[in-house]
C-alpha cells in the first residue's frame, strides 16, 4: 500500500480531470497543468506511471497499456457502493493485472458510557475504552450494463483494520478477468464494516479507483496510434459555447501557416529566362531539372561587339543595366 | 535548408499535438521529437545510408539503365523508438499507452 498526501485536496479540484470551466483550456491541458496536490489520486498515480514508463523501452507491468477507472458513487440500501464502467477497454487488450486502490481509516465503534459510582472520594468517572476497530469487508459484484439487480458476487475480502488512514491496493485480476469473460463490464465495490454509513458519503480525493495493466495486441498494427488518438473531440459540445461569438472557432489551435503576402516573387534574375529560345512551345521545365547541382554555373557574358549586333531593342530587353540616350545623359549631368 | 546533406539522412521534426488537434485529450507529452527521413539514394550509395541488398541491386539496375523507369530506392526510417502517451479516453478516464515506432532513430535506403 502507499500513503497518500495527507492533506485532502479542495473539493472543487477533486473533480480531477473533469475539465476546467474555462472553455479555452482543454481537459488534457487542465490535467497536465494541475499540481499533484490538486488532482485526485488516480491522476497523480497515472502521472507517476507515465513518468516511470515514458523512459525508453520501459514496459508498464510487462504490457504496453495502463487504464484507470474512476468510481461512480451510489447509495444502495443506505450503503455507499462504488461503480466502475470498464466498457472502454479494447478487445485487443489482454488483461495482465488489475488492482483496486482505496483509502481506509480505522473505524472506531462509539465509546460506551459507564454510570459513575461515587463510592470513594477520588473516584473519577471513566469511559470504557472503545473496542477494537471494526473489521471491514470488500465486496465485488459484476453486472452487465442494463440490469437493475445488484449483480453477481465476484469476490469478498476481509480487510485488517488499518493502523491509520492510508491508501491500500488489492489485486482483483481474477475478478476482473472473470467478469470480462462473462461480458459483465460494470463492476461494483462496497467497503462494508457492518455499520450503516453515517451521513451521505461523497466522492472526494479519496475516491477508490481501479488500474488495469494490459498488453494491447493491436498496438504494433500499422496506424495503431490513430485508432485510439485520432478522433473527434470528446469534450467539444455539438454547438459552440452559448456565450461564444457566432464565428469564433472553438478550436484553440494556433494557425502557423503564414498567408502569402502579394503575388509570389520568384528568385530568378529578371530577363534571364531558362526556357530554350528555339522551341516556342517548350514544356515548362521546373528550375531544379535545369540546374543539376544546387549551385548554378554562371553563363559567360557575350562580348561587347556581338551585343551591339543584336540591335538596340533586344539588347535593351536582355541587358541587366539600364542605358539612356546621349541627350538624357547630358541633362542628367547638368542636374 | 540548403546546408542539409543531400544524401538520405534523418532530419529534425518536432510534433506539437496542439497542431494536429490532439491536445484536447492528450495530457502528456504536449510535443515530441519525431524526426523524418529525406535525401537521395543515388548510385553509388555510401555505407552510411545502410542500403539493403535489394536497394543496392535496384540502384545499379537504375544506373545502368537496362530497364527504363526504375526509381531510386527510398529513404525511409530504419530504427525507431516508442513513445508513452498519457491521454483521456471517451469516458474521461486516464489511460497510458506506449506506442511503438513513433520517433525516428536512423534512416536507410530501401
Amino acid at each position: 500500500s502507499h500513503t497518500a498526501a495527507a492533506r485532502p485536496a479542495p473539493p472543487a479540484a477533486a473533480d480531477g480531470l473533469a475539465g476546467d470551466k474555462n472553455p479555452q483550456r482543454s481537459p488534457g491541458d487542465v490535467a497536465a497543468a494541475q499540481s499533484p496536490g490538486a488532482q485526485d489520486m488516480v491522476a497523480v498515480h497515472m502521472l507517476r506511471l507515465y513518468e516511470k514508463y515514458s523512459r525508453r523501452g520501459a514496459r508498464p507491468g510487462g504490457g504496453n497499456t495502463v487504464r484507470s477507472f474512476r468510481a461512480r458513487l451510489e447509495v444502495v440500501n443506505q450503503k455507499a457502493v462504488y461503480f466502475f464502467n470498464l466498457t472502454s477497454m479494447q478487445d485487443s487488450e489482454m488483461i495482465l493485472t488489475a488492482t483496486f486502490h482505496f483509502y481506509s481509516e480505522p473505524q472506531w465503534p462509539p465509546a460506551r458510557e459507564v454510570p459513575c459510582k461515587q463510592r470513594a472520594k477520588n473516584a473519577s468517572c471513566r469511559l470504557l475504552p472503545p473496542g477494537p476497530p471494526a473489521r471491514q469487508h470488500l465486496l465485488f459484484r459484476s453486472l452487465s450494463q442494463n440490469t437493475a439487480t445488484q449483480g453477481l458476487l465476484r469476490g469478498a475480502m476481509a480487510l485488517p483494520p488499518p493502523p491509520r488512514g492510508l491508501w491500500q491496493a488489492k489485486d482483483i485480476s481474477l475478478i476482473v478477468k472473470a467478469a470480462r469473460r462473462d461480458g459483465e463490464l460494470l463492476l461494483s465495490a462496497q467497503l462494508d464494516s457492518g455499520e450503516k454509513d453515517m451521513g451521505v458519503p461523497r466522492l472526494g480525493p479519496h475516491a477508490p479507483y481501479i488500474l488495469i495493466y494490459a498488453n494491447d495486441l493491436a498496438i504494433s498494427e500499422p496506424n495503431s496510434v490513430a485508432v485510439t488518438l485520432q478522433r473527434y473531440d470528446p469534450f467539444q459540445a455539438g454547438d459552440p459555447e452559448p456565450g461564444a461569438a457566432p464565428n469564433s472557432s472553438a478550436d484553440p489551435r494556433v494557425r502557423r501557416a503564414t498567408q502569402a503576402t502579394g503575388p509570389l516573387q520568384n528568385n530568378e534574375l529578371p530577363g534571364l529566362d531558362e526556357r530554350p529560345a528555339q522551341a516556342p512551345h517548350a514544356q515548362h521545365y521546373h528550375k531544379h531539372e535545369l540546374w543539376p547541382n544546387p549551385l548554378r554555373a554562371l553563363k559567360p557574358r557575350p562580348g561587347r561587339k556581338d551585343r551591339r549586333k543584336k540591335g538596340q531593342d533586344v539588347f535593351m530587353a536582355s541587358s541587366q543595366v539600364l542605358d539612356f540616350d546621349e541627350k538624357t545623359m547630358q541633362k542628367a549631368r547638368k542636374k | 535548408q540548403w546546408d542539409e546533406p543531400r544524401v538520405c539522412s534523418r532530419r529534425y521534426l518536432k510534433v506539437d499535438f496542439a497542431d494536429i488537434g490532439w491536445n484536447e485529450w492528450i495530457i502528456s507529452p504536449k510535443s515530441f521529437d519525431a524526426y523524418y527521413c529525406s535525401g537521395a539514394c543515388e548510385f553509388p550509395m555510401p555505407k552510411m545510408v545502410r542500403p539493403s541488398n535489394h536497394a543496392t541491386i535496384q540502384s545499379i539496375v537504375r544506373a545502368v539503365g537496362i530497364v527504363p523507369g526504375i526509381p531510386e530506392p527510398c529513404c525511409v526510417p530504419d530504427k525507431m523508438s516508442s513513445l508513452g502517451v498519457l491521454f483521456l479516453d471517451e469516458n474521461r478516464n486516464v489511460v497510458l499507452k506506449v506506442y511503438p515506432n513513433m520517433s525516428v532513430e536512423t534512416c536507410a535506403c530501401r
